[in-house]
């Protein structure tokens, strides 16, 4: 989902 | 990428390179909290446990691996290497009282009740007052030495930068984060006294002094 993006910021 | 989240992270860099290298010289962690050191360390190792599950850029793996390194480094120089000069009478931030509430907050309000998942939503949720010790620790001390503002200036600016990353983010991809997004905004106004301190203050070298 949206939030997996989250995960490429540290 | 983009240049806010860039900028941020490089002043994220500077921020834990400054106070390590400031610790290291001066031989002293006079004034600063080894409470907020071990929150961030605590921040990191929940945050990045996917540093060997999941790759996504050298960039992003080098910064997770120089993040960790330096933050339990730095609580090495604290809590061993110059134990003598830590100042335990003003270190005296109640952390479990932060750690605990935290902790709760990441079982209840998550994207996803995994271990991987509650584990970063807590780290999310611990950066965003990670930093109350110090802050608590100036206010008590009454003052903070001018590499102490800059270290404190660099690292609230980051999560400020990330916030107008989500903004770009949110036009430009769609994409958005609101665990992050609300965290991120409470770390970054919880900076907001000491920031107008920095301005109107150290600027102008003078020395910063919270209202005790």
């Amino acid at each position: 989902g949206a939030e997996d993006q989250a995960k490429d910021e540290l | 990428m983009n240049v806010f989240r860039l900028v941020g992270d490089l002043s994220h860099l500077l921020a834990i390179i400054m106070l390590l290298k400031k610790i290291w010289s001066s031989r002293s962690c006079a004034g600063i909290s080894g409470k907020s050191q071990l929150l961030f360390a605590l921040v990191f190792t929940t945050r990045y446990l996917d540093l060997f599950t999941s790759f996504i850029s050298v960039y992003n793996t080098s910064m997770k691996v120089i993040y960790i390194l330096c933050a339990y480094a730095t609580v090495y120089l604290i809590y061993v290497k110059f134990k003598a000069t830590y100042d335990h009478n003003h270190d005296t931030f109640r952390a479990e009282f932060l750690v605990v509430p935290v902790g709760g907050l990441a079982f209840l309000v998550n994207h996803d009740f995994t271990p991987l998942e509650i584990l970063w939503t807590f780290s999310i949720y611990l950066e965003s007052v990670a930093i109350m010790p110090q802050l608590f620790m100036i206010s008590k001390t009454g003052e903070a030495e001018s590499i102490t503002s800059h270290y404190l200036f660099c690292l609230g600016g980051y999560r400020a930068l990330y916030i107008i990353n989500w903004l770009y983010r949110f036009y430009s991809e769609g994409f958005f984060d609101l665990i992050a997004i609300v965290a991120g905004c409470v770390q970054t106004i919880l900076y907001c006294d000491f920031f107008y301190l920095y301005i109107t203050k150290v600027i102008y070298g003078q020395k910063l002094s919270l209202p005790a």
